[in-house]
């Protein structure tokens, strides 16, 4: 269940009479390593493994007869308080249409992302628009288009037009004379060190105010994950967050490093390309996983 | 500025955090900083980042280069790598390369499964004055492959470039998918692929080395493109997967336009990390 670095971490406190200040910090050693080994950004590493360090120098381990299951319980609990409450999918406003704003770094996942949420939107007998609002990727509104004949929901377009706040604005205005429930707007891909694209991303809230700004990370990010978060947090702010392409076999300690840098929720996961690969983020289960 | 003993760890710490912070891992930042710690230099800081600097290129140079042999026509080149790195961007800034350099290029749809994934490729080899084969969504990647490397061989193209659907390395059934459409260009021309480059996202983390062993061994990578080293992320993790598993650098992406590859130089990128 625990993996490797958490089990020779549990042997430097184990068999030990008496558990010393240097066992507890030998062991979050090996804590450290693994979640470094895990991406976890390594500032976010210092400050976890300290605030670990606090509670289990707590008279509770020291005194303990199984000092060591007590530990290795403190490093999971901690993690697991850190990655937030799960199940907080997204909610619909009181009044619709409720408004989702979709933002991310290139390749993310965003466009494919736009559609789950859509697939999971129609199961609950919801109707709704997304909004292609890329309009610098070639064929990046053909491939929304396709994505949403496949969910099925309807998709709302204009070729040939470079004024993405304009194109997001009219869709919502489309799709409040339809009085749909929902609408989800496809951002492009950028980079958050690119001012005038995270201009764009701001002109669209001010505009059209989503109740729901979502940040769609890769779950592979490494330690640059906490600059994006701060960057994105900063800037625009984030309500949610959608961690993409976790059916690999990357431990996924970008999950911490975000949660930790923006305090946004982790609402779901992405685990395939097809439109049902949407997971509610289970907090528990992404600690274990990180912990390796 | 540090000088003395207690100085001489709190450089070398700062320095291995720095590294770990560039993404080249614990293990590799690790055994950098001991080899450097351990090697009796003055330990100023500003020392001890030129020998760190040293050591990086030093091991990004060591990575093999294979003779990559143009003189079969066509030169086919597949692509490869996991979801949304930046493979059919990559594509549409090679094929500028080869057409800028005088070459006939044909570039083969063989992601046959992403929505909007041949049109995507499509406008790119409009852009970049490069012919196109392709099937319906939903046909047989290989095939395709098959017959881009037959037309290209025909009519006498100079470069073939093969695009193919994004894939996580765990999926065996992709990585078999991948595995035969580089056997299948094989067949039609003699040693193809010639070159396969894994294309790695510079804010991936520690598996792009899972991708980079994995990618290996399932259909023989010649060369890594680095992409999205435009943005904050360093990207160091190629150095630990120089140091692992010996694959050489070819590209580095920084940016969405055609003109956005440059060579990779062991160099440049040392003094970039380190800044
Ligand atoms: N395996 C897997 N692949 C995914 C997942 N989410 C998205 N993808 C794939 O990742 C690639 C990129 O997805 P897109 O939706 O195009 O990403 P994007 O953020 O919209 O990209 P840009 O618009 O260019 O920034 C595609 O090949 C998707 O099929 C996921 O959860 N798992
Ligand atoms: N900033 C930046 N963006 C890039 C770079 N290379 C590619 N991109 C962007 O990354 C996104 C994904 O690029 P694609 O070429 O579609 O990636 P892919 O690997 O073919 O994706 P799949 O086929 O879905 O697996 C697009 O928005 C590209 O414009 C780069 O070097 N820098
Ligand atoms: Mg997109
Ligand atoms: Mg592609």
């Amino acid at each position: 269940e625990i993996s490797e670095k958490l089990e020779s971490a549990l042997k430097r406190i184990k068999g030990h009479g008496k558990i010393s200040e240097k066992n507890v910090t030998d062991a979050l050693k090996d804590v450290r390593l693994a979640l470094l080994e895990a991406d976890v950004n390594y500032k976010v590493v210092k400050q976890f493994t300290d605030d670990v360090k606090t509670k289990a120098l707590g008279k509770e381990v020291l005194t303990s007869i199984t000092p060591g299951q007590l530990f290795v319980k403190i490093v999971y609990e901690e993690l697991r308080d850190l990655m937030g409450e799960g199940a907080k999918e997204v909610a619909l406003a009181p009044n619709p249409p409720t408004v989702i704003m979709v933002a991310g770094l290139q390749g993310s996942g965003k466009t494919t992302a736009c559609a789950k949420l859509a697939r999971r939107f129609s199961q609950k007998g919801k109707k709704g628009m997304l909004i292609a609002a890329d309009i610098y990727r070639p064929a990046a509104v053909d491939q929304l288009e396709t994505l949403g004949k496949a969910v099925p929901v309807e998709v709302y377009y204009e070729r040939d037009e470079d004024d993405a706040v304009g194109i997001v604005e009219r869709g919502l205005k489309a799709a409040k004379s339809k009085a749909l429930d929902y609408v989800i707007a496809d951002t492009a891909g950028r980079l958050h060190v690119d001012e005038k694209m995270m201009e764009e991303l701001t002109d669209i809230r001010e505009r059209v105010h989503p109740h729901e700004t979502i940040l769609v990370a890769d779950g592979m990010t490494g330690q640059d994950a906490v600059t994006i978060a701060k960057e994105f947090s900063s800037t625009l702010g984030i309500d949610g967050v959608i961690l993409t392409k976790m059916d690999g076999d990357e431990r996924g300690g970008a999950a911490l490093s975000i949660r930790a840098v923006s305090g946004a929720p982790i609402r779901y996961i992405g685990v395939g390309e097809k439109l049902d690969a949407l997971e509610v983020f289970h907090p528990e289960r992404m600690a274990s996983r990180i912990l390796g | 500025i540090a000088r003395g003993g207690g100085d001489r760890a709190g450089t070398l710490e700062s320095i291995e955090e720095l590294l770990i912070g560039a993404d080249i891992g614990v293990r590799t930042a690790g055994a950098i900083v001991e080899k450097v710690g351990s090697s009796g230099i003055s330990l100023n800081e500003e020392s001890v980042r030129d020998t760190i600097r040293n050591e990086i290129i030093s091991i990004l140079s060591g990575t093999c280069q294979p003779g990559v042999d143009l003189l079969v026509k066509p030169h086919v080149i597949m692509v490869v790598g996991v979801n949304g790195t930046g493979k059919t961007t990559t594509i549409a800034k090679l094929a500028h390369r080869y057409k800028t350099a005088g070459n006939q290029v044909l570039l083969a749809a063989c992601d046959t499964f992403r929505a909007a994934a041949i049109e995507q490729l499509e406008i790119w080899a409009g852009r970049v004055g490069a012919d196109v084969v392709k099937h319906k969504p939903g046909a047989d990647a290989a095939s395709v492959a098959y017959d881009a490397c037959s037309a290209a061989a025909s009519r006498g193209m100079d470069t073939v470039i093969i695009d193919t659907a994004g894939r996580l390395q765990t999926k065996k059934n992709l990585m078999d998918e991948v595995a035969k459409i580089g056997r299948v260009t094989g067949k039609v021309v003699d040693g193809a692929p010639h070159e396969v480059l894994l294309v790695l996202d510079a804010t991936t983390g520690q598996n792009s080395i899972s991708q980079a062993k994995a990618f290996s061994e399932v259909c023989g990578v010649t060369g890594i493109v680095m992409a999205k080293l435009d943005g904050t992320a360093k990207g160091g993790i190629v150095v630990a997967i120089a140091k692992e598993l010996g694959i050489p650098i070819q590209f580095i992406g920084t940016g969405e336009s055609i003109d956005d590859l440059a060579a990779f130089d062991p160099e440049t990128f040392a003094t970039a990390l380190l800044g």
